[in-house]
């Protein structure tokens, strides 16, 4: 029973601002900090995408079940964010330790009873991270290297 | 005042080195290198030596941000993507020196001085903001001024020890700054300003986070008002404009955010918030009256001989965290009104109560709606401690035979068809999750419709109650039970009345309806 | 008859809260995880 509001100038005026507004919304990626490798694009996903997101898509388990190459590309390429942590929890399940001083990953085979300088150099594999950088600009494929 | 001269280039000068400092990769960790360098240049170049020049040197680098954002989005050569890097190159620079100077400023413990640089900041960005938006008007752009808000917003709730300490006071500068901007005083930046009030560090902060859990939550009812009283002008119309139901539909996920995850929140303001959205707004209102505390277990309401009165949770009175005894206008009104209540008197009260609620004659804004609900909820909770005082709960018999109920039964009658509506609506606002409101209005609302001596009375109490049912979900519990009370108990002999059978469509409307109760 | 609410984009039934990854009030699904603004320690941050 009450009808519609009677517009007043104030009224008609905001509406004006909001119209105008509607023409240059922000985008999400306004509200999250700048990323240096994988900006977000401002274009739609492609309609024979699925355009629906898979559920469970920040769960621990998902990353879990993508390859070695899959999650280091992650934790290299999306530093910063929830992916990156993801999947360095993932590579740790999978035996993966990143080295705080080379700043790099290296994989144990073994879980030791105690970690001691001279064991946690014989026993795992060496994941060459300058080669790796230099690699990257080339082309990007992973290196491997037993320390003896 | 203007600028003393050569201030806007010095600045232009420092702001450039300061970008060029920020990007540099001997920037440091999170800058402070860069910083400490770059503070000895603005000693050296005088910009700290009052309070004036650090005033005018932030304004001008707002200035000179916005200006560099509009020059990059008028190009148009660039994608969006683009287009945002190279304004964010420097808008993102100018935040991180803010927050800086905000951190260093004053000693590590002293919150005062940090506080007050940051108020003068969200102030001076405010300043421009709305500057900008009178002048530019339709050409007014949101970027820059989202990107600054945005980008405080997250260094300035960096996990660090400094800033937790003064999380509280950070937030409620925030606050502020977004009640002086709020949609109703730049209508061109509103999109921003709910994506801000949205965002997931900000309802963290405000709703989940600050050290005594609800320290936030009133500020941020108050931002949901702001917004509220924006859109309700344009709410009241059927047509909506697309933008305008664009931004309906980015409230109503905002408010589904906040039932699933706060439903407390909306619990203990649902009052404030229905007091701005408009009557019309009835699946907006119903999603906040729908919200229940989450340790509280709902019974079925389609649960036959479901025995209401014999839930422990009826009892209990709910949170309200407005003062709306405080609403009745004037005192003069309030005191007639308490006498009334306790005594009766004096006799005039009753006959002189529709004037007290009627502003004017133009239709559709005849009532002061405001003074309506904070009367039908005062009355009402008045009503509950009465009873509660006899020793007895809320029920149809209990009820009955009150200076309450010859309040609310002389409001039904005496009132117009307008009236009538918003003081059910201010009723069947009330019926939520179990809790004594909610069981007092129901009864009183099926006691209006039993004791109503017209069939048109009866209607529009039916009208009320299904238009709120007959829309998408969420439906609030409480409008469940009285309904399909309404319509089982024989003694309403709901299936009587002429107006159920009125149309074929209104009475396959009913059966199914409730078919779906019974 | 208002609309259904569940076609917005936010998955109402989960059990953990939704305002971590919410979006945007614009936006039609929420945040992916490499969306999210995440505190990783200092040294993951390697380039």
């Amino acid at each position: 029973p009450l009808g519609p509001a009677i517009m007043t100038k104030d009224h008609l005026y905001q509406q004006t601002m909001m119209e105008s507004a509607f023409h240059h919304l922000p985008h999400p990626s306004d509200s999250e900090r700048l990323r240096n490798y994988l900006p977000r694009n401002q274009c739609p996903t492609p309609p024979y995408h699925s355009q629906v997101m898979p559920s469970h898509m920040d769960s621990l388990d998902l990353f879990q079940r993508l390859s070695t190459e899959a999650l280091f590309f992650i934790f290299y390429y999306q530093e910063g964010t929830k992916a990156q942590y993801l999947a360095a929890k993932a590579l740790k399940r999978q035996s993966w330790r990143f080295h705080t001083k080379y700043m790099m990953w290296f994989q144990r085979h073994e879980e030791p009873k105690t970690i001691t300088d001279e064991y946690e150099l014989g026993t795992y594999i060496y994941f060459d991270y300058e080669k790796w950088g230099q690699r990257k600009k080339e082309g990007f494929t992973f290196e491997y290297r037993y320390l003896e | 005042f203007d600028d003393p001269p050569g201030l806007r280039e010095k600045t232009e000068y420092l702001l450039r080195e300061w970008v060029s400092m920020y990007h540099s990769p001997a920037s440091g960790k999170d800058s402070t290198k860069a910083f400490s360098a770059f503070v000895n240049q603005m000693h050296q170049q005088g910009i700290l030596k009052t309070d004036d020049l650090i005033t005018r040197f932030f304004r001008i680098c707002t200035e000179l941000c916005v200006d560099l954002c509009y020059r990059a989005l008028s190009e148009q050569a660039h994608t969006p993507t683009l287009t945002r890097a190279k304004c964010f190159h420097t808008l993102d620079a100018f935040v991180r020196l803010i927050a800086l100077l905000v951190k260093h400023s004053g000693d590590a413990s002293n919150a005062v001085t940090k506080i007050n640089l940051l108020n003068k900041v969200l102030g001076i960005v405010a300043g421009v903001l709305l500057q900008d938006h009178e002048v530019r008007h339709t050409e007014f752009q949101q970027l820059p001024y989202h990107r600054i808000f945005n980008m405080l917003l997250l260094e300035l709730n960096a996990p660090e020890q400094i800033l937790e300490a003064i999380n509280y006071q950070i937030m409620t500068a925030f606050c502020n700054a977004l009640h002086v901007l709020r949609p109703s005083k730049a209508p061109g930046f509103v999109y921003s300003w709910l994506e801000l009030i949205s965002h997931r560090i900000f309802i963290a902060r405000m709703l989940a986070m600050l050290p005594q859990q609800k320290q936030g939550w009133p500020m941020y009812a108050q931002l949901l008002i702001d917004l509220f009283k924006f859109l309700a002008p344009f709410l009241r119309n059927a047509e909506l404009p697309k933008y305008t139901a664009l931004l309906y539909k980015g409230c109503l996920r905002v408010l589904l955010v906040l039932l699933h995850d706060f439903p407390e929140f909306l619990c203990d303001y649902h009052y404030g918030f229905c007091d701005v959205i408009p009557p019309n707004c009835i699946q907006m209102r119903n999603l906040i009256l729908s919200a229940f505390p989450r340790n509280m277990r709902l019974p079925d309401p389609f649960t036959p001989n479901l025995k209401v009165d014999m839930l422990t949770d009826i009892t209990q009175p709910p949170r309200i965290m407005t003062n709306f005894s405080a609403m009745i206008q004037p005192a003069t009104f309030k005191k007639d009104l308490d006498s009334y209540l306790k005594t009766r008197s004096p006799v005039t009260f009753l006959s002189e109560l529709r004037s007290h609620l009627q502003v004017s004659q133009e239709p559709g804004q005849r009532y002061n709606t405001a003074l309506m609900n904070a009367l039908v909820l005062y009355v009402g909770s008045q009503a509950i401690a009465y009873i509660h005082s006899k020793g007895s709960t809320p029920s149809m018999s209990t009820i009955t035979h009150s200076s309450h109920m010859d309040i609310f039964q002389n409001l039904v009658v005496d009132l117009d068809t307008e009236g009538r509506y918003l003081f059910l609506n201010a009723i069947a606002n009330q019926l939520r999750y179990p809790n004594s409101h909610t069981h007092y209005f129901s009864c009183t609302l099926l006691y209006l419709f039993a004791e109503a001596n017209t069939e048109a009375m009866q209607e529009q109490i039916t009208r009320v109650l299904l238009e709120r049912l007959i829309v998408n979900r969420p439906h609030p519990w409480g409008l469940l039970i009285t309904f399909i009370d309404l319509i089982r108990n024989p003694s309403f002999k709901f299936w009587n009345h002429e107006f159920v059978h009125c149309a074929p469509e209104i009475e396959k409307l009913f059966e199914s309806v409730a078919r779906s109760c019974m | 008859l208002g609309s259904d609410l569940t076609t917005l984009g936010l998955n109402l039934n989960s059990p953990e809260n939704l305002y971590g990854t919410f979006q945007s009030p614009w936006a039609e699904s929420p945040s992916r995880p490499q969306d999210i603004d995440f505190h990783v320690p200092q040294e993951y941050i390697t380039n």
